[in-house]
């Protein structure tokens, strides 16, 4: 999940695609690979209270299978928690060789363990999203739809190329998700299909609709499918769940 | 402006405090330290067609007072734009002894030149957003007075207060401004009231109201200010400029 704007929904995502996964019977991990630990503090944890965190794997002093936890009231639902010494990484890895690929080796041991793994990026193009689009196989672009959306949308794909020709070949877009999706006005609507023309980029659908329940979710330290499951939030991150696990039977 | 949560309305508030002051027959500068640009943009750049930025400034190559731009329809207002490459700059400094002052002393050339100078920071707390809590002598933090705002306001204010204590013992936290207010129900005023009293931070009146006015404007590489001057956000925006810079006086 990437978009090196801020604010864009790409935890928020991240967990509600996460746990839909997770409500499907997949195994599931989540990947928090941002230093301020959003997804890890939405999720019910302490950042600053774990023993480890993924900068320990990033570090090489601890493997993936140490530090990652199950979620409190998700089955299913693994995390590999983020700490903000994962800011550290950033300037640790700067200048090593292979640094793209710290996050593809470490998890290597685990994949075999779960049917979805789900990465939230920090807001940047920075080394640690670097590492995201390398460890992955496909790319979903969370998209605000308001005019400012379009300015990072060029410099991302123009990244992803970049990770596909010289360290991640099988990196796909699989699409752009429309999140706090707002109807009341064509400009979002507007947003939407002129992105999707302009970068040919597939719109999965529905898109996410603005709603409160979204902002009261992580102050109770649960995912919307949790706190709101009958919402239409909820919903809609269900169905994009079916599709992007290839899941679309179920229902 | 500094808040490393994205989406806050940092850029915004700028754009807008920027315009007001320039607007209060104040000499204003605003300064892009975001790699992305979007303060330069929504000011009705193209920050990829420009020949200089900031960039060049941090690398030493030019002066300020080249580099920087008057703002078209907003007499009174100058930008220092930023480009993409800023990136780079991030990284070259790292390392560098005084690289947190490098803002400061390319400004001091030109302060004499201007009445206010505000710095928009991009959503991290890495050295460009070091650079400008350096630079400064007061800093603004931008609220959305949602439940991930509180997980970073406290770090933000760890690191003013390293800021303050090793580089720049002038720097004053002014306050906070509530962003895209969402008054419709208890949780944003809440969320308000909270941060104000755990972190005994003066939080700045009026609170800037959700409104799609704010979605149009960057599209035409407008302000508030000029794109719906009788607007409230327009109205709250030039309030909050009046009492930063002092201007209590006028009306
Ligand atoms: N559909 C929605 N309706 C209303 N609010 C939402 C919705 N989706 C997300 N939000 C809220 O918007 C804010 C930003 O979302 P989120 O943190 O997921 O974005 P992000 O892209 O991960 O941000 P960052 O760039 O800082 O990592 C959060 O407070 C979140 O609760
Ligand atoms: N009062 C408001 N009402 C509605 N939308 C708003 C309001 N203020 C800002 N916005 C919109 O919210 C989005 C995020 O705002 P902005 O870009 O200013 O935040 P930011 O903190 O600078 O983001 P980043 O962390 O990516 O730099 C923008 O699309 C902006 O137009
Ligand atoms: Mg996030
Ligand atoms: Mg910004």
């Amino acid at each position: 999940m990437a978009n090196q704007k801020g604010g864009v929904g790409k935890t928020t995502t991240v967990q509600a695609l996460g746990a839909a996964a997770a409500e499907l019977g997949l195994r599931s991990l989540v990947v928090d690979l941002d230093p301020q630990a959003c997804l890890t503090y939405s999720l019910g944890f302490d950042p600053d209270g774990l023993d480890r965190s993924l900068n320990d794997v990033f570090l090489g002093q601890a493997p993936v299978a140490e530090v990652r936890r199950t979620v409190p009231g998700v089955p299913g639902l693994d995390v590999l928690p983020a700490a903000i010494e994962l800011a550290g990484a950033e300037v640790h890895l700067l200048t090593r060789t292979g640094r793209e690929h710290v996050l593809a080796r470490a998890l290597v041991p685990v994949l075999d363990q779960y049917d979805v793994v789900l990465v939230d990026c920090p807001p940047s193009l920075s080394v640690l999203t670097v590492n995201g689009l390398t460890a992955a196989t496909g790319v979903v672009i969370p998209l605000q739809c308001e005019s400012l959306s379009f300015r990072g949308v060029g410099q991302l794909l123009e990244t992803i190329e970049d990770v596909r020709t010289f360290v991640n070949p099988t990196l796909v877009v699989r699409g752009v998700i429309a999140t706090m999706f707002d109807d009341r006005t064509r400009h979002a609507r507007h947003v939407l299909e002129e992105v999707g023309r302009r970068y040919e980029l597939p719109v999965l659908q529905p898109p996410v609709r603005k709603s409160i329940r979204f902002a009261e979710a992580p102050a109770v330290g649960k995912s919307i499918l949790q706190h709101a499951p009958g919402s239409a939030g909820a919903v809609a991150y269900r169905e994009l769940a079916r599709q992007l696990t290839g899941s679309a039977v179920a229902t």
